[in-house]
């Protein structure tokens, strides 16, 4: 395993790539890969978003887009949005809510289709949003794209924080540094009282953070502004999380 | 694809076999299957509960357990907690939080390995908590386990019933009977002030049952006490959410 190794694609004019999981899902990956996305792009940077969650792509419908994306002879041109460049594997198959089942080969073989067949041009950042677990996606990802760092988003309960330990562990194996460790969902504040309450537990984050000894980059409350983006909202960019000035 | 295949494993003493479901991962799945099974037992079922979520077997965790199971020279005793009878590969791997890097065909033989070899003894009902995504677990618990029926589970938001409508869409290729969906985190009634705040959305669930003309079972609050379940307390046994009488 490892970064680098004889089957790594090239990078075009990509500057950085960076792989954002969570172990478990539904702890708000790919919110936070959304506006984390736009929040750098209102910083002037040149910003693609590629969605390898192919078991649940949830990317064009956060960035609220029914775009299709459109081929020239050669490349897969990606839809924009918020000026964010963005492919998933959801805008080839978007408007049929039909499953995909897919086997592993099948998987590993979409992703790097994704990545090298669309035109990204010029980026500063390239975020590319994991699917749940550690499998086959996740070793594409970490062994053929040319990855600079990782990204690690948990919730502050102990299933999310032991999935999320897994898979911190296998960036690790996979010589990808990782840049730190988000912890969503933090708690709720009610938007009348400003009461708190934990409802996922607390903790989780900083525990986390303290066995890895990693960053504890942010954490993001439960917010129903956050939740309403993907019901038919814009993406409510969360105050940037992280500055990756 | 289909039920009744040429290669479904025998049944046993087992009388049901449900699949439970979500497409997307943080749902609430093993939340619903551990609480279910509680429920069943109570009502003087004998339940068993198979972690196929390989990615992310939260099952153990979930069941506060941490005992290992044993093995006479042909079967794997399951551990048992709260009177249900319970194998994960959790339970295997426990104690470490290394990730399982796992390939698709790897995922199949571990789940057939772990129906086949549990002693489950005589069981009114067998849970198998799917991992998320439609890839090589939900083919292998769909194609080669006698399943009876298939129940999914959702969260009100749009990313939600988008996945778990490709969910419930495979379960029906691979004729699975589904008996309902059920709406989970549908909104959180601040314990102090009994404000009802839908923090995740809501209808999601309301929606998809008429969209898919499926029988919601319930729906399900935020409940601090539930998300504590996991996190060292014991499971809430959420007001049984479906009567299976
Ligand atoms: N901070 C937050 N506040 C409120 N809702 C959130 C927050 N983060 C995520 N959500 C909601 O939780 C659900 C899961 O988030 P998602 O980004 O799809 O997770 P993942 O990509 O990890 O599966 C979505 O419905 C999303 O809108
Ligand atoms: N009704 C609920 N109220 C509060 N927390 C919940 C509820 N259902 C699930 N949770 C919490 O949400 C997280 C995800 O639940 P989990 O059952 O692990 O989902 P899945 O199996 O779908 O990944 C866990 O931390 C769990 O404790």
């Amino acid at each position: 395993i490892g970064m680098g190794g004889p089957h790594v694609l090239p990078k075009g004019e990509i500057k950085n790539i960076i792989a954002i999981g969570s172990g478990k899902g539904g702890v708000g990956k790919s919110t936070v890969v959304t506006n984390l996305a736009i929040a750098l792009v209102k910083q002037g940077q040149k910003v693609g978003v590629l969605d390898a969650d192919v078991l649940g792509p949830n990317i064009p419908v956060m960035f609220n887009t029914n775009q299709h994306p459109v081929g020239d002879d050669k490349y897969i041109i990606p839809i924009e949005k918020y000026g964010v460049k963005i492919i998933s594997i959801g805008v080839l198959t978007q408007g049929t809510n039909e499953p995909i089942v897919w086997r592993g080969p099948m998987i590993s073989n979409a992703i790097q289709q994704l990545y090298t067949m669309t035109k990204w041009g010029e980026l500063d950042f390239l975020l590319i949003d994991l699917p749940p677990g550690t499998s086959d996606a996740m070793l594409t990802v970490g062994q053929s794209l040319p990855l600079n760092y990782g990204l690690v988003v948990t919730m502050p309960a102990k299933v999310s924080t032991d999935d999320a330990t897994r898979f911190y562990k296998t960036f690790e194996k996979l010589e990808v540094p990782v840049m730190g460790i988000i912890e969503n969902m933090s708690f709720f504040k009610a938007p009348d009282t400003g009461t708190v309450y934990p409802i996922f537990g607390e903790g989780g984050g900083t525990i986390m953070a303290k066995n890895m000894n990693a960053p504890l980059l942010a954490q993001i409350p439960i917010d129903q502004k956050v939740s309403s983006c993907g019901n038919e909202q814009a993406p409510v960019v969360i105050a940037d999380p992280t500055s990756f000035a």
